[in-house]
């Protein structure tokens, strides 16, 4: 465990329960794309599958339960809760999973570490987690003004996969034999997919004003 | 030499 790690799973952990904890006191997800939750939820659940088959350490497992327990709760409270839903953007929100699962789960039959179920999924998690900010980003460019809320959101999320790259660099030249090409490809990925926003999200912040995202 | 303890990131 390296600081950078630690710093990534941190930023990682603060966007989720921060989400979590405002939708449950404000009883609002106001902006918030429930199809990116549901991603996210099928992202842990895919990729945790090896929680009560391979031990790692204290803190792996029960961040994972944090991870799991916090992103189906959001599931939960966006579809379920009878305050929390009305205050959804349904008529807004309409990229469709379909889109992003299906090319991702042709890409893990196809380039995996090992043919069994349990790799091919840990290989979709990466591949679906990479994209699975797309219909938040859309939901963002359609509503146009941000609150809060969502800002804060998507900065944490963009600062951990900042952290996980320096993680990696650094991994690489510390640790014999740590290479992931999946994990590094489809991190790479999904970090350019964060820099627009951090762009937009900067500009605001420097300038003291509301954040504004162009047509 | 890749193995399954390697695969603790979360």
């Amino acid at each position: 465990m390296n600081i950078f790690r630690l710093a990534g799973d941190m930023t990682h952990l603060m966007s989720v329960l921060v989400l979590l904890l405002k939708i449950h006191t404000i009883k609002s997800c106001a902006g918030i794309s429930l199809k990116t939750q549901e991603l996210y939820a099928l992202v842990f659940a895919t990729r945790y599958l090896d929680i009560f088959t391979d031990f790692i350490s204290v803190y792996n497992t029960i961040m994972k339960l944090i991870f799991l327990g916090s992103s189906f709760s959001i599931v939960w409270y966006m579809r379920r809760h009878k305050l929390v839903r009305r205050s959804y953007d349904k008529e807004q929100d309409t990229f469709r999973h379909f889109f992003l699962v299906l090319p991702c789960l042709l890409l893990a039959l196809v380039m995996n570490e090992k043919f069994t179920f349990k790799e091919v999924m840990w290989a979709f998690s990466l591949y679906l987690e990479a994209v699975a900010i797309l219909p938040q980003l859309v939901l963002l460019q359609r509503t146009k003004n941000i609150d809060n809320l969502t800002g804060q959101y998507v900065f944490l999320l963009g600062a951990y996969r900042a952290f996980y790259i320096f993680n990696w660099i650094y991994r690489y030249f510390t640790e014999p034999h740590y290479v992931h090409w999946i994990t590094w490809i489809s991190g790479l990925v999904q970090t350019l997919l964060y820099a627009d926003f951090f762009y937009y999200y900067f500009n605001s912040w420097k300038n003291n004003v509301k954040l504004h995202l162009p047509a | 030499p890749q193995n399954n303890h390697e695969k603790d990131e979360l």
